[in-house]
């Protein structure tokens, strides 16, 4: 199965 | 004190129209660069930044920065008020909880005031990293929308894969499978019915059609969509706002386990 990642994984919180 | 001129006010009521199912609430943030937005969807897999450059307005008074927040749903009711040949005016006084959205026929003789209330929305930004992508689609509008309606009628997920013979939409689900590859071609006569790929490196990943089919609301924008793939990133799906700024849609891929 594929797990759906978030944005929050890939880009910081400013 | 914020006053926004927009001459070509439809460019405002199509970009609502591409968002609003997206994101619910989101801030506007008001500066002297332009007007812009950064929101994410509830789930957090995808992303939208809107910029509205403060040079493709007409008139463009922005005292200080500001940031208003917005209930995207509300926003595109009053904007559907507006004629397509309408001027569109944002104003908001300093310290105001309100907005003013002001809509000028073209030979001015109905002027209309939509009033709406701000919300307070307490939403970070997120910090997104200019990258060298591994591919980058140039293709027509039209033509990623009707691909991304198609296989969502087959499967929920797209596996998008770039190699050196074009760039590949695959999908399967219950009753079946299906591929769709675009290849190079910019033997056409007008230029927006081009397709261009730049490819550094193959890559393929795989994502969520819903979301996809949420960003080709988009379309009308621009009759070109920029698709931006790397291996460790987001999906970057970018619509040009003509003159004035973009609309980028960034999606996190699905991961094998």
């Amino acid at each position: 199965g594929c797990n759906q990642s978030t944005i929050t994984e890939f880009f910081g919180k400013l | 004190m914020l006053e926004l001129r927009l001459v070509q006010g439809n460019l405002l009521k199509k970009v609502l129209e591409a968002v609003k199912d997206l994101v619910t609430d989101a801030n506007f943030d008001c500066s002297s660069t332009g007007f812009s937005l950064q929101a994410m969807d509830s789930s957090h897999v995808a992303l939208v930044a809107l910029l509205l450059r403060s040079e493709g307005f007409e008139h463009y008074r922005c005292d200080r920065n500001v940031s208003m927040g917005m209930n995207l749903n509300n926003m595109a009711k009053m904007l559907k008020c507006a004629g397509n040949d309408d001027i569109v005016t944002i104003k908001a006084d300093d310290g105001s909880d309100t907005v003013t959205f002001m809509f000028e026929s073209p030979n001015q003789d109905k002027i209309a005031d939509f009033e709406m209330k701000l919300m307070d929305i307490d939403s970070e930004h997120l910090g997104i990293p200019e990258a060298e992508y591994h591919a980058i689609v140039r293709m027509p509008s039209s033509e990623f929308a009707r691909i991304c309606k198609d296989l969502s009628s087959i499967g929920d997920t797209v596996v998008i894969s770039v190699t050196k013979e074009g760039v590949k939409f695959s999908t399967r689900g219950d009753i079946g499978n299906a591929n769709v590859v675009c290849r190079q071609n910019t033997t056409v006569d007008k230029p927006e019915e081009s397709t261009t790929i730049e490819m550094h490196e193959p890559v393929s990943l795989t994502f969520a059609l819903r979301y996809m089919n949420s960003f080709t609301k988009a379309t009308p924008l621009s009759s070109t969509v920029t698709i931006s793939l790397s291996s460790e990133l987001p999906v970057v799906v970018e619509y040009k706002i003509a003159e004035m700024g973009y609309i980028r849609f960034y999606l996190a891929p699905k991961i094998e386990d």
